[in-house]
């Protein structure tokens, strides 16, 4: 019998860059 | 046989390699190469905070601090603000209606297994903003 194993989970976000500009009102 | 490389690659973040497992915003569950464009923008619709922004590659050169990074100069969103980030050359960027790309795909695939093209001056990547950004 094989264990399950928790596997990580990660959100969809973590893999997308942030690449804010600054931002001037 | 290629020459074999001395020096140990950094670290990539652990939800590039193949199989990893990823919440979408919606709950959904899918493995990071089986992501779509759709699962993207989808997501951002749901969040309340983020949203996404269209980042184009403008210029890709290599690092003069290691080789093992490039330096990629992106115009982002409607206003084209100009934003460089310094990735290893495996780091993979998602592209729009195209997917995983990379400066060096070949490396991304040994490292990750991670299916990837190669990133290039024009092509339009997935990025984040704060949808309240003032």
């Amino acid at each position: 019998n094989v264990e399950p194993r928790s596997v990580p989970v990660f959100p969809w976000h973590s893999l997308v860059p942030f690449l804010a500009p600054t931002q001037s009102d | 046989p290629p020459p074999s490389s001395t020096v140990a690659p950094p670290a990539l973040p652990p939800y590039f390699i193949k199989g990893s497992i990823i919440q979408l915003a919606d709950g959904e569950l899918k493995r990071v190469e089986d992501l779509k464009t759709e699962d993207f923008i989808q997501s951002a619709e749901i969040s309340s905070e983020l949203k996404i922004d269209s980042s184009t590659v403008e210029r890709i050169e290599g690092s003069h601090t290691s080789p093992n990074f490039a330096v990629v100069q992106f115009s982002v969103g409607e206003h084209r603000a100009q934003v460089s980030v310094e990735v290893l050359v495996e780091y993979p960027f998602f592209v729009f209606g195209q997917g995983w790309s990379s400066c060096c795909p070949d490396r991304t695939t040994q490292l990750l297994e991670l299916p990837c093209t190669k990133l290039s001056v024009g092509d339009v990547c997935i990025s984040l903003t704060l949808k309240n950004l003032k």
